[in-house]
């Protein structure tokens, strides 16, 4: 838990499958 | 451990569809340029594109096998590497430029309004002409790419646990793929590689000069560029 919140975006990121340009 | 399945061919084929696509800065450019107003382009630009570099990363094969901590640190240490070859690869048929993107181009000139970039900006030269010499190609681009990813993280820490174990053999197996997609031009595998450590030393001047703006406050960080230049300066001090 501490690297997903440490990493938040990201581990979010990694984690979601929505299309990357509409998150751009 | 034992070779991936897939041939150096489909894996190139992979990992070119996985390309991002172009992207540009849309902003209205005020020129001559303030140490202030370059610097937010440029960061504005680099939180657009570490966007969709992590969707890229999940699309080189095997990534997302890895795992999640695995990941995560590959791409916290490779970040501005890639951000970097990304540059010099647009910027390659364009001697004296930085193509950042192309609605925003710099010559080294144009940095010297920001404190200590021209240095930066004349190691990218440098490297891209380097690259120029060498008739870089798109397929030896990705494949590069692909290496400076799956390479970043496999000297900090040894395995501790079996899933730890786990995701480094097949971190190793992906590496091989990459370099088995290049092996047979050894010579040339050779001098592409030797450009990794540049790419990694202006990687690193890079994320000093950045923190160093974000620390005299002469452009705001935030969002995922914030968390991502945070998360590479922890960890190498």
């Amino acid at each position: 838990t501490s690297l997903k919140e440490k990493h938040k975006i990201l581990h979010q990121l990694l984690q979601n499958s929505t299309s990357p340009v509409d998150l751009a | 451990h034992h070779r991936s399945a897939m041939s150096p061919e489909e894996f190139i084929s992979r990992i070119m569809e996985a390309e991002p696509p172009e992207i540009y800065l849309m902003e209205d450019l005020k020129k001559p340029f303030t140490e202030a107003s370059m610097m937010m382009s440029l960061t504005n630009l680099a939180d657009k594109e570490l966007v969709l570099m992590i969707s890229w990363a999940k699309k080189i094969p095997g990534f997302v096998e890895l795992s999640l901590a695995d990941q995560i640190h590959l791409l916290k240490c490779c970040w501005l590497e890639i951000l970097m070859l990304g540059l010099m690869w647009r910027s390659v048929d364009h001697p004296g430029k930085l193509i950042f993107s192309p609605d925003f181009k710099l010559n080294r000139e144009e940095g010297q309004c920001v404190e200590g970039i021209m240095e930066i900006f004349d190691m990218l030269l440098a490297a891209t002409s380097r690259f120029r010499e060498l008739k870089l190609q798109r397929e030896e681009y990705v494949c590069l790419k692909a290496m400076i990813l799956l390479n970043s993280n496999l000297c900090s820490s040894s395995p501790q646990t079996a899933e730890e174990l786990e995701s480094r053999n097949k971190l190793l197996r992906l590496l091989d793929s990459v370099i088995d997609a290049l092996v047979w031009q050894t010579l040339r595998l050779g001098h592409l590689t030797m450009l990794l450590s540049h790419i990694r030393h202006v990687s690193n001047k890079g994320m000093d000069h950045l923190s160093t703006m974000k620390r005299k406050n002469v452009v705001l960080v935030y969002d995922l560029l914030l968390e991502m230049l945070d998360a590479s300066t922890s960890s190498t001090s």
